[in-house]
């Protein structure tokens, strides 16, 4: 299904508010992103980069997989 | 682009970052 707008502002609050006691990786998160849309980074490099960011929060990694293209996702250990 | 739905979220983000996160 298609994610919207008010679904990317609520997976980036969530991320906020998770690390809001350490925002320099909410920023990096930010960071990676705007990576991606100046195309410094590819698919592979964001999911590379998040995976280690978002290590330990598997809720946070599986609410970044819904915005990922068929055919790629990051692994959550079980 | 391959990837719709992640340069959306890489849009808001950028819009949100501007804005001072």
């Amino acid at each position: 299904q298609k994610l919207k707008v008010e679904d990317a502002l609520s997976y980036l609050d969530q991320v906020k508010i998770r690390f809001a006691n350490d925002p320099g990786i909410y920023n990096k998160f930010l960071d990676i992103m705007k990576e991606f849309k100046s195309q410094s980074i590819d698919t592979p490099g964001v999911i590379n980069r998040v995976s280690q960011l978002f290590h330990g929060h598997p809720d946070l990694v599986l609410g970044f997989n819904a915005f990922l293209p068929p055919g790629y996702r990051i692994e959550v250990p079980k | 682009l391959p990837a719709p739905q992640l340069v959306m979220l890489a849009n808001v983000a950028a819009v949100t970052a501007s804005e001072g996160g």
